[in-house]
């Protein structure tokens, strides 16, 4: 039996779920619950795991991917490694609707934000200054670095390649690190 | 990350991602969440699904992408969310991850693997709220 609309999300994000329905219910279209379901998440932080202030990269930066599917037109827009721009999930909106691209990355998709409208500013918070300094401070553990010199187990960078790494074969190459990844650690 | 999925009043679904990555990852580093058929992926002729997780390793199955087209040849959203998480830990046991996947008609389910159980949201015209399901990984 048809029982839509339904809204469906990943992890107990009930706010940005809810925000999704109402926009639904006032009249919008799947791609506006969507986008806006998102956002709601982006500004709620949610788990640390979606928008601003968290999952800072080994520099202590943080930055957003976001992607945006419509069913009806197969159109898609993304934007990923977005520096200074809150709003990833209506950046991919904007990138889907006024450009014939797909997926736009790194600084140019800030330019291109910027361009856009949209605002520039940090996405530091004193919370995600304080989960990188911690890492810091632990030799940079846990580390998504595998076969480089100094031993990214044991300290942090810079690093340089591991030179015999071309000889080795799979079963002595460092297996891949996964290990960090849980329910406030996840893409 | 947030992966959602909707049907609007008109059948017509639209899917997205939004999620700040991975903890201390290398500069540049880009996961699954804003690759169509990865992070997300919708088709109004089948249904939807969106992941989450080790967005490094879900990258290369596209699940979402997965979980639709096995929607498409008839399977029911759970197994769909099952078959396309079984095809990534046959390569990568000890991956962390969950994928919820819709039928066009509403109907959804989920699965998981390496997270214990997993909790996804869900508000449809039956329900008085959202609603939190859980599924054991």
């Amino acid at each position: 039996d048809e029982v839509f609309p339904v809204v469906v999300n990943t992890w107990p994000f009930t706010n940005a779920t809810k925000t999704a329905w109402n926009v639904l219910n006032n009249g919008g279209s799947a791609l506006d619950a969507v986008e806006q379901g998102c956002k709601q998440c982006e500004i709620d932080q949610c788990d640390g795991t979606v928008g601003f202030g968290g999952s800072p990269d080994e520099n202590g930066e943080t930055t957003l991917d976001a992607m945006i599917m419509d069913g009806v037109t197969h159109d898609v827009g993304s934007v990923a490694d977005l520096r200074r721009i809150k709003d990833a999930i209506s950046v991919a909106r904007s990138v889907m609707e006024h450009s014939s691209h797909t997926l736009i990355a790194g600084e140019s998709a800030t330019n291109y934000a910027i361009e856009m409208g949209f605002k520039e500013e940090s996405l530091s918070t004193n919370h995600s200054k304080k989960i990188w300094e911690d890492w810091k401070n632990k030799n940079c553990q846990p580390n998504y670095r595998r076969n480089v010199s100094p031993d990214a187990n044991k300290s942090c960078g810079p690093y340089k390649p591991t030179k015999s790494l071309r000889a080795a074969t799979h079963k002595n190459k460092e297996p891949r690190f996964s290990k960090d990844i849980s329910i406030t650690n996840h893409d | 990350t947030i992966g959602m999925v909707v049907v609007d009043g008109n059948g017509n679904l639209a899917g997205g991602t939004s999620t700040n990555g991975a903890n201390h990852k290398v500069p540049g580093r880009v996961g699954d969440s804003p690759i169509a058929g990865a992070g997300a992926y919708v088709d109004n002729d089948v249904g939807g699904a969106a992941a989450t997780g080790d967005g490094d390793v879900m990258m290369r199955f596209l699940p979402s992408y997965q979980a639709v087209e096995s929607m498409r040849q008839g399977m029911d959203p759970t197994s769909a969310a099952q078959d396309a998480i079984k095809r990534i830990i046959r390569f990568y046991p000890q991956f962390s991850g969950a994928l919820v996947a819709i039928t066009k008609s509403g109907s959804y389910g989920a699965a998981c693997h390496g997270f214990g159980t997993f909790h996804y949201s869900v508000r449809n015209r039956n329900m008085q709220n959202v609603t939190v399901e859980e599924v054991p990984c």
